[in-house]
């Protein structure tokens, strides 16, 4: 049980460390609170945002730590690859710089894999391949146009 | 393989049946506030997800289906395909396209008004919800590939012991 | 207690109805889960957004439920005045409509008390009087530059 | 009365001593994730707010000094103050400024590595916390004109009796 926790950790970690680098140009590791007996203790995250000290995940800031969150769950869908996947606002509270580094991420995952990303951020829909809308012009009823081909 | 169609009847906003065509790559989707896009997402988890009502934001499964808003008329039940490309047979299947189809259709019982049936298709014949979690089990749909509104938030105020269990249940 | 509980609701819940509908242009209002005995129960949102059947706050999407939640803090805001408010990042799920009406509200409310609102949100800052911006150009150090008076 | 100035110095990321000017009306502060933004928002708290470190996002008291970042010298103490203008004299006080400021000023004590003095002034005369607290009991500074980041996304999530609560106190 311990061993099966380590080999999952210790791969799990080694892709959020490229995918934290990938993402924002610094460094960020997983850490366990209590290395030896894992179960006893929790996981926390160390980040050091480009150019800043290393801090835990309390002390960055609210963009900050959703970078770190965020680049969490790409590692996680590295460890365990799937034919398409579904982010709904996941760049919620990044700028303009941070979603745009999410977004060139997504197109280069994009080659061997689908992504469907929900957004409302300018720099996620540039970097689409196609764009739907969806509206509720009519009362109480969605509609979706587009399928706009960006041919991006 | 992909997500090559999703269709919605009568689901959630959607009154009407819209076919929406999905490519391979990297599509984006956007729009206003409270406009219909998060429903998408559970279109898509209604079929493929796990059986709680809860992951699709309604109370019970009939909340589900188009309740008319405020002018239009409710309706009885609610249909979601989604249409994949199998060329490459990730999907245990001799066909180059697999349809997995779901419906929930309102059934008034006298002892249980929200009462409804399930009815789940493989290219349209008649199937149940574990021949969909048999056949998608080799697929990598493991649930890590759907990320809901509100999950990276969820995520930032994990206690660490929380955290640790993502690892216990990859493990 | 009860009796001064059901002021204070009360009282409340009328700003509560005005500041959603202003914001909105859809009605809203406080629920009480037990509305004899209040203690014994909890306190929930019942919102219509324009042009919408009315739901509770669950039901609602995450940009109308963070709309129905700031109409909630504008209305205790009402109800106990403080000469100065900062809001930081109220406006992070809102779409540039939402954001925009939150904007012209604060904007309003600027006549008789002092607004400081920290944002992404072009909306807020084309709505602003005065705007600052924060940078980290310098490594480990935060600079403010601006307090450009738009004259707005 | 309005907040006139806001003045840090080692104060969280702010190495240098900074004024900012602020003015009536509407005011709108923005800037890339991470670069300061919250903290102006803590330095506000640090002076008006309640007494636990937890408000401003920290520990300890003394992770409000400046740290050095990679490259600069840690500080030993931070200081914040608030000039209040106060022509209409909602602060009980004969002067038409008021400034209010806290410093931590980090002190090795044999047994706490963390040990700090907390200081206070009021328009640079030795005061106490209770002072500020006084002062400002009928100036309408409640603890709720003041909105963290997260708070909207708290207030969503709450269960109904939490929200209740929030009656409760009013009350
Ligand atoms: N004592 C300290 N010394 C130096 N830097 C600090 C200190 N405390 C916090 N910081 C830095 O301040 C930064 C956080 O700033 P802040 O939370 O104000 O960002 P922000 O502009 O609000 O960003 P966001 O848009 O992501 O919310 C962190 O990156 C952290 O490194
Ligand atoms: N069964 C139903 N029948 C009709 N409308 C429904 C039904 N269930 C939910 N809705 C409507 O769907 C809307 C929510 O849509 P959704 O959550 O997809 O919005 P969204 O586009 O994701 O918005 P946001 O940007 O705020 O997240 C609600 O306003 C609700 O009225
Ligand atoms: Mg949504
Ligand atoms: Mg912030």
């Amino acid at each position: 049980k311990k061993e099966k926790f380590f080999e999952v950790f210790d791969s799990l970690n080694e892709r959020y460390k490229e995918t934290y680098a990938a993402l924002s140009g610094g460094e960020a590791e997983l850490l366990l609170e209590n290395p030896s007996e894992p179960f006893e203790g929790g996981l926390t995250i160390k980040a050091r945002p480009k150019g800043k000290k290393a801090m835990r995940l309390p002390a960055l800031s609210g963009g900050e730590k959703s970078l770190a969150s965020l680049a969490l769950v790409f590692a996680i869908q590295k460890f365990l690859p799937s034919p398409f996947y579904v982010l709904d606002e996941a760049d919620m509270f990044l700028d303009n710089l941070n979603a745009g580094a999410v977004a060139s991420m997504i197109k280069e995952n994009s080659g061997h894999a689908q992504w469907i990303t929900i957004s409302l951020h300018e720099a996620m829909l540039k970097a689409a391949d196609h764009i739907y809308g969806v509206t509720m012009q009519e009362a109480d009823s969605s509609k979706i146009v587009g399928g706009v081909n960006l041919g991006g | 393989m992909y997500l090559k169609k999703l269709e919605v009847d009568k689901f959630k906003s959607f009154s009407k049946h819209l076919t929406v065509p999905l490519f391979p790559g990297f599509t984006a989707i956007t729009g206003p506030n409270g406009s219909g896009k998060s429903n998408l997402c559970d279109a898509i988890l209604f079929v493929l997800g796990p059986k709680s009502p809860k992951t699709v934001r309604a109370g019970r499964l009939t909340d589900l289906i188009y309740n008319g808003g405020r002018s239009k008329q409710a309706a009885s039940q609610c249909k979601v395909s989604l249409v994949f490309d199998n060329e490459d047979r990730t999907i245990p299947i001799e066909s180059g396209e697999v349809t997995l189809t779901r419906v929930i259709r309102k059934v008034k019982k006298e002892n249980d008004p929200d009462g409804y049936y399930s009815y789940f298709y493989i290219n349209d014949r008649s199937a149940s919800l574990n021949d969909f979690t048999n056949l998608l089990s080799n697929s990598g749909m493991n649930g890590y590939n759907i990320i809901q509104q509100g999950t990276i938030t969820r995520l930032v105020d994990m206690v660490p012991s929380e955290r640790r269990k993502l690892i216990d249940d990859l493990a």
